[in-house]
């Protein structure tokens, strides 16, 4: 998707700060 | 049965017995028991204390204790309630466990408001939404010119902001969510569902019945 057609928050929430998913890589 | 798990965990800082953690959050005693193996192997990655530090956090979501993130930074200060500059095992089951597949939808869209809230001042601002797609940026290959930046931030405020008072309050971000429920997916982590069967170990030594 063209990002500058994307919402903010939606951006934002593709931050691989916010993926808490990588604590629980071996 | 006896625990075969070592009795050290009794004194580490901060560590709550899982029964009562159990009791307050959508996890099972042996759910909460998997998740002690998992804050043990973060807690001593960089400093072995028992406590999970930002360093330790940052290492664990990059791989790279130096990278420092707006958002690793807010997800640390939301983890670390009591605000002691650590994250001890009681705050990282309960964060946690607003994350489980299980846990209210309400919980996850409060958590996601605060995350915005950069200043804590109860509203998710227009400065405040411009620094954090500054930082994905930052972070990212992805680039965008500021006049890209401001028209990504003034649209999502329009959509969200419907009394366009220029603040987001959590009534609106409500509301925006439940229009645009992919924006708390990331709320949701389906391993913890699985957590027993990450850390199986453990599960072996547990002290009670779920």
């Amino acid at each position: 998707a063209n990002p500058v057609s994307m919402n903010a928050f939606e951006l934002i929430s593709k931050s691989q700060g916010l993926n808490l998913s990588s604590l629980f890589e071996k | 049965m006896g625990c075969l798990c070592s009795k050290n965990t009794k004194w580490t800082p901060g560590y709550e017995e899982p029964t009562i953690l159990a009791a307050e959050t959508p996890f099972t005693v042996s759910e909460v028991e998997a998740l002690y193996e998992l804050f043990k192997k973060l807690s001593s990655s960089i400093i072995d204390d028992g406590l999970i530090h930002k360093e330790e956090l940052q290492l664990a979501l990059f791989k790279n204790k130096n990278n420092r993130n707006l958002f690793a930074d807010r997800i640390f200060d939301l983890f670390d309630v009591k605000r002691n500059g650590v994250i001890e095992f009681g705050e990282f089951v309960r964060s946690l466990s607003v994350f489980h597949p299980n846990a209210p939808v309400a919980d996850k869209i409060a958590f996601a408001f605060r995350l915005y809230d950069l200043r804590n001042t109860g509203f998710i601002e227009r400065e405040e939404l411009k620094e954090m797609v500054l930082a994905l940026l930052h972070e990212s290959d992805l680039i965008l010119s500021d006049d890209d930046v401001e028209m990504i931030v003034d649209k999502s405020f329009k959509e969200a902001d419907t009394t366009g008072d220029g603040r987001i309050d959590p009534e609106e971000w409500k509301e925006f969510v439940s229009k645009n429920p992919s924006l708390i997916k990331n709320m949701t982590l389906p391993y913890l569902k699985d957590i027993t069967l990450a850390f199986p170990s453990f599960v072996v030594s547990s002290e009670v019945e779920d």
